[in-house]
């Protein structure tokens, strides 16, 4: 554990809370997609399988349950508790067509070919493409509230924090992941759009707007 | 996996 790797799993963390809470307190989730809510729920079971086979530290266990729990928690909230805000007609990303890919290159490109390590590499891929529907989302719609770009700046954070805490491991334990550290900078790539506009725009008191 | 390293990543 390092200072980048503990930063990206408090963003992480923080991008989870922020989404229940805004989700909670606006008794609303529109604006979010449950498209990229359901891949976020599948890139989380299919990677913490090794919940029930290995044990790494507390730690490590916790944050996976708090993450399997709460994407369930946010499905629960959109589908059911809230079903009647969510955006139906603009959440229309076609999820079959990165499922599919994903699954697939992870068949082809793993570390080993045993159902574990093909599906943890699955979640990777997946989790690298998980947002696009929600970036679909906010570009149907042209803007997004604050608190979800906010929740939006942490989860993109994460996975940015995640490649430098990358680097210094390649550097102090020579450590390093090929197919992680390619998902994750495509990861990051994909957030940059918004990185751009929440940094002019959001921490500028602004509403995120994209031109028109 | 023979590097366990990277599966102590969340």
């Amino acid at each position: 554990m390092n200072i980048f790797r503990l930063a990206g799993d408090l963003s992480h963390l923080l991008a989870i809370i922020l989404l229940l809470i805004k989700i909670w307190k606006t008794r609303s989730c529109a604006g979010i997609s449950g498209k990229s809510q359901i891949l976020f729920a599948v890139v989380y079971v299919s990677r913490y399988l090794d919940l029930v086979t290995t044990f790494i530290s507390l730690y490590n266990t916790l944050m996976k349950l708090v993450f399997i729990t709460s994407s369930f928690a946010t499905l629960y909230l959109m589908y059911v508790k809230f079903k009647a805000t969510y955006d139906h007609n603009h959440d229309s990303f076609r999820i079959e067509f990165l499922l599919l890919p994903c699954f697939v290159l992870a068949l082809l490109i793993n570390a080993s070919f045993t159902p574990l390590e093909v599906l943890w590499t699955f979640s990777i891929y997946l989790e690298a493409v998980a947002i696009l529907p929600q970036l679909f989302l906010v570009s149907k719609t042209g803007e997004a509230e604050s608190i979800t770009s906010h929740y939006l700046f942490a989860l993109g954070s994460y996975r940015a924090l995640y490649l430098l805490n990358w680097i210094y491991r390649y550097y102090a334990e020579g450590h390093y992941d090929l197919i992680a550290i390619f998902a994750g900078a495509i990861q990051t790539i994909l957030y940059c759009d918004f990185f751009y506009l929440y940094i002019t725009k959001v921490l500028k008191g602004k509403k995120l707007q994209l031109p028109a | 996996k023979e590097d366990e390293g990277s599966k102590d990543e969340l």
